[in-house]
């Protein structure tokens, strides 16, 4: 596992920042952010898939009312694949519509999903050699976020009650310059914090430019509960070479 | 008498001026006097609670004015949290790389 990883740096891998606005759509937009970047990372090609689609074609037919990312993927799989942002566009707006997902040409498709084990380590190495994951943490703390690394306990971040998914593109220590004090029993320690970098679906004037940052190494806010992913595989003729995520 | 001592700096901003602030930023405006004051208590309490959160947190992360302290708790988690989780959750647990799928 890299000391640090940050798919954002690598170009055209993550695309813009979404606002789900009034519709609960975070499970929808972090799975079309999944979908985005293996598709760009395996084939070299950017794309911007349509998560409205993910809504009006979810088979329970509510997808503003909340989802899970597995429903997306089933989703993608039952209709294969995914139309573009540009053809289906959100309607930002807090209901779906009639599912049209015959009526688009597909851009890209995933051969399978997998729930990755629940250790903080695999996901780290996963995310390095592989590309960005979904994730499913509670959302509680971040009504308040600013910047800055969150390290939250079980007490004021319960792990179980996961609410929120996310799209999980980086790790990395906190730099000198946003490192506190730590008091130990010793002495007057300096420490660096790990952390993961999470993209947001709340627009880009909410947190660190819409993503925010959590502690690494202590399943905080449940993190480590669902972490999903979709499976693309490499065109068979296309030999290039392997992509890595940039330290 | 000198002038250090005229000038004694900014002052801290009232409440209502950081609100006022919070609904230029934000595009907020609301409907009658009554839901400004309900909504302006609610951004007094989350205020309240960014400063506890800040107290608690042993990162570096920060918590104030967001485009969500206008609401409560439960509002914001109604409004962006899904419900489903609690009992959709219970139906995957202990499939991890199994590659099998609860039947409900």
């Amino acid at each position: 596992v890299p000391r640090s990883c940050d798919w954002r740096k690598a170009a055209g891998v993550i695309s813009p920042i979404k606002d789900q606005k009034s519709c609960k759509c975070c499970w929808a937009i972090a799975a079309a952010g999944n979908i985005e970047s293996l598709w760009n990372i395996k084939h070299r090609q950017s794309v911007e898939v349509s998560f409205q689609e993910l809504l009006d074609c979810d088979r329970c037919g509510d997808g503003c009312s909340g989802g899970f990312v597995w429903d997306a993927y089933m989703t993608v799989l039952n209709y294969s694949g995914l139309a573009s942002e540009k053809d289906y566009p959100y309607q930002e707006n807090s209901r779906t519509h009639k599912c049209q997902a015959k009526k688009y040409q597909k851009v890209a498709w995933i051969e399978d999903f997998i729930m990755l084990p629940r250790g903080e380590l695999g996901m780290a190495q996963y995310l390095a050699t592989e590309g960005p994951i979904t994730v499913t943490i509670n959302m509680k703390l971040l009504q308040n976020y600013q910047r800055g690394v969150i390290e939250a306990t079980p007490i004021t971040c319960d792990p179980q009650q996961v609410d929120h998914s996310v799209l999980l593109v980086g790790f990395g220590k906190s730099k000198s310059k946003e490192e506190k004090w730590a008091v130990s029993s010793q002495s007057h320690t300096r420490r660096s914090i790990p952390y993961w970098i999470l993209k947001n679906s709340w627009g880009v004037n909410w947190g660190e430019e819409g993503y925010f940052r959590l502690h690494r190494g202590s399943n905080a806010c449940g993190i480590t509960k669902y972490p999903y992913t979709a499976q693309v595989t490499k065109p068979v003729k296309k030999q290039q070479q392997r992509v890595t995520c940039p330290p | 008498g000198s002038l250090r001592g005229q000038d004694p700096g900014p002052r801290p901003l009232k409440l209502k001026e950081v609100f006022t602030l919070f609904q230029i930023q934000y595009n907020r405006s609301y409907s009658n006097p009554a839901e400004y004051a309900h909504r302006l208590d609610i951004f007094a309490r989350n205020l309240a609670q960014a400063q506890r959160l800040q107290e608690e947190d042993l990162g570096t992360a920060e918590f104030g004015v967001t485009p969500f302290s206008d609401l409560t708790e439960e509002e914001f988690g109604q409004l962006y949290g899904h419900p489903r989780a609690a009992g959709r959750a219970l139906n995957v647990d202990g499939k991890v790389g199994s590659g099998e799928w609860a039947q409900s």
